[in-house]
């Protein structure tokens, strides 16, 4: 389990925060409104009420040893640059949401570790999904099923797909297969493909099968 | 090709129109600020500076025959709701963009066809990124492949997944059958698993060979 810094508790920030909780993580919510702090707080590890744009608050509030701190702080640059900013200095990996591709590159250059920009990416899938009326929202298969990354197990070096019997033995598919040295993707494998150690597997399957599947040596 | 209307030229908004237009559909932008009507003018088929809250203006928009609405006009539940309930009297199809969970309801209670969260959904999607660090984000396998869904041929109904060779035949991959008359999904479907009339694919293919499926029989 990871523990995660969230602030910015508007529609995108307290929906992370109560996702990540439920998942099992530690998530510490921070923002600047007592009220919506005190909303979550019985939805995460601990609630706090802080001006992201205050150094020294947000040195004290302990995020040294988080996995990521997203911020998420709406319209006003100077909260989110400064908190960004901070964060950076303190040695914390940092995703943060940017509210124009300026923005965004402000953020770059101040080594925000991953920019993330919800309403474009949304509307990418929208429009994608309106364009294929019978395209599913990319996740047709509910959230309990994946798409991972698994290297391909030693065992499995120089066999073909078929005779590896993959889907009838750990319940996962194989959905392509990456080449890690020229980075180029082998999508709907064939059976008569061989895999090589260079080979990266793009499976899906339940997260449980999935589990399980990367314990193959 | 189909027609949209876009009502809100915001980050979401803007983008949408873009890319829709891109796709070679035909976009209506419409906003009531002019430069935000005026930047967009050259990526769509017609750019409209309007009060979506003025019925009279909506209707002289020529909107009865696109295929869908998508209405996103910020905070301010007004415009959106008037909006909304305009469009369906015109008869017209709306996704709306909710800015909360009562907001959402009431849309729906509107007859609005959609209702989108986009936030909350970014911020779900993130959170099970967040979660699973080597979990590619929902759509690994680049914008050139999908997932859809593709009645079963009736020339396939009765045979079984090995013996109908789809992988090798059509280069696409079923990654789950659907029962439609239970609505059960069967995900990584094995090799003697047989067809039935009553079955949906779920594929996994390139844009062009799951076209081409699509044409079977
Ligand atoms: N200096 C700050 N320190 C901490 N929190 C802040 C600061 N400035 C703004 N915030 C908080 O950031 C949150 C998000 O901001 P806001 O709601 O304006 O925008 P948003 O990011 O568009 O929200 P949403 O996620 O709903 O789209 C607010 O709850 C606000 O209180
Ligand atoms: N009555 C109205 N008629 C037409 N357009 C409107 C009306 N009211 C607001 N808008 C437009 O809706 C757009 C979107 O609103 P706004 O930027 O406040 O919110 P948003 O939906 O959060 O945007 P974003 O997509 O950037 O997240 C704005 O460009 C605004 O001018």
């Amino acid at each position: 389990m990871a523990r995660f810094a969230v602030i910015g508790l508007g529609r995108f920030g307290s929906t992370l925060v109560r996702s990540l909780y439920q998942a099992g993580h530690e998530v510490i919510a921070i923002d600047i409104e007592a009220d919506l702090v005190q909303a979550l707080r019985d939805e995460c590890t601990q609630a706090v009420i802080a001006d992201a744009r205050d150094k020294t608050q947000l040195r004290g509030l302990g995020l040294k040893d988080v996995d990521w701190a997203v911020v998420s702080v709406g319209e006003h640059l100077e909260a989110s640059t400064l908190a960004c900013f901070y964060l950076k200095e303190m040695g914390v990996k940092v995703m943060a949401r940017a509210v124009s591709g300026d923005h965004g590159k402000i953020l770059e250059v101040l080594g925000v570790d991953e920019v993330i920009y919800p309403e474009r990416d949304m509307a990418l899938r929208l429009a994608d999904r309106l364009s294929h009326p019978n395209l599913l929202d990319y996740v047709p298969l509910g959230p309990e099923y994946s798409i991972m990354e698994v290297a391909v197990p030693d065992s499995f070096i120089g066999k073909s797909l078929q005779e590896l019997k993959i889907r009838n033995r750990y319940r996962i598919q194989i959905v392509a297969i990456r080449d890690a040295l020229t980075d180029t993707l082998n999508v709907v494998p064939q059976g008569e493909d061989v895999l090589k150690d260079s080979d990266v597997l793009v499976v899906l399957g339940t997260r449980d099968d999935l589990d399980r599947f990367r314990e193959v040596r």
